[in-house]
């Protein structure tokens, strides 16, 4: 099974 | 003073269609150099980020920066009493509590003018680096569409596998599986037939069949999509607009 994982995982806030 | 002349209301019409699905509240960064807007889906998995640069319009201009909190809803009702031959004109005072959109038809002389209130947005910004990429495809933005819509009948990921002439997109589900397998090829008379792939790494990712239904609804806005593809990291899905871009940067699936 495959788990999604959100975009703040890779990219941070300015 | 914003002032923004599109000679068609269609790229408007088309970038809204693509992204008003996805997210529901914009902030449209008005510059000197044209508008740009990132904003992140509800489920924070898809990032999107718009650039319509001065050279999408027919006339531009912006004095004074400013920022436009839309929701995208409104904005789309709005958009869709236009026609989309018609010249659509953005303006907007120095530190606006609205929007004016000016619909003019070339023929009759029509004129139709509607007002959207702003709203305070309050986003934050993701820094995006500028990445090396272990594979780049450019494909027609049709075929896409058509692998994603009909691997997603299969399964809720789709898996992507780039080799050195091939890319092949895999869905395994509980009733079956699938799978389409594209290769490089040029079309020296339709261009942008041509599929084309540049890869430094082999590539093996899965991502959301649901997030990339959303993102071929750009589909309309540029015949070809360019996706490039980093090992266990977000993908890219670039669609070209006249002079700027819609680009979707979408967060992968792990093996548990």
């Amino acid at each position: 099974e495959t788990r999604q994982v959100i975009i703040d995982k890779f990219y941070s806030d300015e | 003073m914003l002032e923004g002349k599109f000679d068609e209301a269609s790229l408007l019409k088309k970038v809204i269609d693509a992204m008003k699905d996805s997210v529901k509240l914009c902030n449209f960064n008005c510059t000197e150099n044209g508008i740009s807007v990132q904003a992140i889906d509800d489920s924070r998995v898809l990032l999107i980020s718009l650039l319509i640069e001065a050279g999408s319009f027919e006339d531009y201009r912006c004095d004074r920066n400013i920022v436009l909190g839309l929701e995208m809803e409104s904005l789309n009702k709005i958009i869709k009493n236009g026609n989309a031959s018609d010249m659509l004109t953005l303006v907007a005072e120095d530190s606006p509590d609205a929007l004016n959109l000016i619909f003019e038809d070339k023929r009759r002389d029509r004129i139709a003018e509607y007002s959207l209130k702003l709203m305070d947005i309050d986003q934050d910004f993701l820094k995006i680096e500028d990445m090396k990429f272990d594979a780049v495809v450019n494909m027609p933005s049709a075929e896409f569409a058509k692998i994603c819509r009909d691997m997603k009948t299969l399964s809720e990921s789709l898996q992507i596998i780039i080799t050195k002439d091939s890319v092949k997109f895999n869905s395994e589900g509980d009733f079956g599986s699938g799978s389409v397998v594209i290769k490089s090829f040029t079309d020296l008379e339709k261009t942008e037939e041509s599929v084309r792939i540049t890869l430094e790494k082999p590539i093996n990712l899965t991502f959301g069949a649901k997030y990339l239904n959303d993102i071929i609804k750009s589909t309309p806005l540029a015949s070809q999509v360019t996706i490039k593809l980093c090992d266990k990291q977000p993908a890219l899905f670039e669609y070209q607009l006249p002079s700027g871009y819609l680009r979707f940067y979408l967060a992968p699936k792990f093996e548990d």
